[in-house]
């Protein structure tokens, strides 16, 4: 059986906001060592992997790995009736096929509790092999939100290059183009400032329809961490307290 | 222009 208790029902509210538009329905394996989420978007283009670390729990208890099939869209609606500093504690007995959610207002005595249906999902895991990146950024995830909202309004697509003067981002519409550079910022660390790690010159270019939506979990981290190589999926990372959200996004080719 | 490519092929079935 699963319990699990979190101190704010806001982190999971906001890791649905950040997938429910990617993924329409997934497997959360739960193991004693935490919660896990991998799921790929319907075109291949995308992968979501969610990481919730037992420790970032109150209370955590997985007697034996349960994969919880859920419906992103229903999980969204119930988890909505909960207010973000709600305590949230969910349960789900082996092989049940409901999945029952309590939340605990901070300041009353209001409990309110709900059950939500789980389904069967067959879904493959993939193994993601561990890259060394060419360039490596990390900068404040409000800038990277604005960056690929603004350029989103231009054009498809954004060149992402990364050479010794910086991280640029170019968008080249029809109607219009423009490009931001973001240098290293020497006197300033994340997470209000700029680093950029580089072996090689990176310059790949992807879809800012996904960037956009990755980057719905600013409200997860202050930082987000892009990593990339040529011609391979560009990572962006965000870590916080109880865990991360990372993205796989396959670039853009051939002219 | 350019086209969309996937991940298929980058990460293998466990």
């Amino acid at each position: 059986m699963l319990e699990a208790r979190l101190a704010e029902a806001a982190i999971l509210k906001r890791l649905l906001d950040s997938i429910k538009e990617l993924v329409t329905d997934a497997n959360f394996e739960c193991n004693e060592e935490g919660i896990n989420l991998q799921a790929m978007d319907n075109s291949h283009v995308a992968l979501v992997s969610v990481k919730l670390s037992a420790s970032g729990f109150k209370k955590y208890r997985c007697d034996r790995p349960l994969p919880l099939g859920v419906n992103l869209g229903s999980f969204t609606k119930v988890l909505k009736c909960a207010k973000d500093d709600d305590v949230c504690i969910i349960k789900a007995a082996d092989d049940a096929d409901i999945l029952s959610l309590t939340y605990e207002a901070r300041n009353s005595d209001r409990i309110a509790e709900y059950e939500m249906k789980l389904m069967d999902i067959d879904a493959d895991t993939l193994n993601i092999p561990d890259t060394d990146y060419d360039a490596r950024v990390s900068m404040p995830s409000a800038e990277f939100t604005r960056i690929v909202r603004d350029l989103s309004q231009l054009g498809e697509s954004v060149r992402i290059e990364v050479s010794k003067e910086g991280v640029r981002f170019i968008s080249d519409g029809e109607a219009a183009n423009g490009n931001i550079l973001l240098r290293q910022t020497d006197d300033d660390a994340p997470p209000e400032g700029v680093t950029i790690e580089m072996n090689q010159h990176v310059n790949l270019t992807f879809s800012l329809k996904y960037l956009v939506n990755f980057a719905k979990s600013s409200t997860l981290s202050n930082v987000v961490q892009l990593m990339l190589s040529n011609d391979v999926p560009l990572l962006v990372s965000y870590d916080f307290n109880q865990g991360h959200i990372r993205y796989y996004l396959a670039p853009k080719i051939g002219d | 222009s350019k086209q969309q490519g996937r991940l298929d092929g980058f990460f293998s079935v466990k």
